[in-house]
């Protein structure tokens, strides 16, 4: 999930 | 989310929105290279795959919704609609040339060897040269149109922006993605030629005119 969660960017 | 990354994609947006201003009121596409367009919308498909799968927030999901959206009209108006206009004989850069060695780099070096990571690896490179076709092309023609300058100043200012964003997101919230900001780096340092004629040139009203 964190990777998801960082992914926040365009 | 801070102002640096706000004002970046707003540029972001600004560019996309000038380009398709540009070929819909000019009913034209001069001077722009398909090429890069169509890089872009590798890009964006490469990169937007967790669209459906991860919820970030509206924003987020609107904004990738209209990249993916706004880079196939761009891509349909340039070799279908306005294709009588596309400059295919300064349109020249091998696209191969770009997409094998990125695709192989993101192979080697990415965060973890996962297919959507090394797709999104994939796109942070190829986003990273894939104005090279539209530079490449203006270096062949000699020149831009004064809309077309606005259309890169804005699209080169957006990742700037990003990096002050990063340079803020690792000071303030300790994020750092060494991919991502490597990438950025070098995508900005190749529009500083572009920066540099734009604020000497376009802003005291002239046309550009680039050393050919």
């Amino acid at each position: 999930y964190l990777q998801a969660q960082e992914k926040d960017e365009l | 989310m801070n102002i640096f990354r706000l004002i970046g994609d707003m540029s972001h947006l600004l560019a996309i929105v000038l380009l398709l201003l540009k070929m819909w009121k000019t009913r034209s596409c001069a001077g722009i290279s398909g090429k890069s367009q169509i890089l872009f919308a590798l890009v964006f498909a490469t990169r937007y795959l967790d669209l459906f799968t991860a919820f970030i927030s509206a924003y987020n999901s609107t904004m990738k919704l209209f990249f993916i959206s706004t880079s196939l009209v761009t891509v349909y108006l340039m070799y279908f609609k306005f294709r009588a206009t596309y400059d295919a004989n300064h349109d020249t850069f091998r696209l191969e040339f770009l997409v094998v060695p990125v695709g192989g780099l993101a192979f080697l070096v990415n965060h973890n060897f996962s297919p959507l990571e090394i797709l999104w690896t994939f796109s942070i490179y190829l986003e990273s040269v894939a104005i090279l076709p539209q530079l490449f092309m203006m270096s062949k023609t000699g020149e831009a149109e004064t809309i077309t300058s606005h259309y890169l100043f804005a699209l080169g200012s957006y990742r700037a922006l990003y990096i002050l964003n990063w340079v803020f997101r690792y000071y303030f919230e300790g994020f750092f993605d060494l991919i991502a900001v490597v990438a950025g780096c070098v995508q900005t340092i190749l529009y500083c030629d572009f920066f540099y004629l734009y604020i000497t040139k376009v802003l005291k009203g002239k046309k550009l005119s680039l050393p050919a």
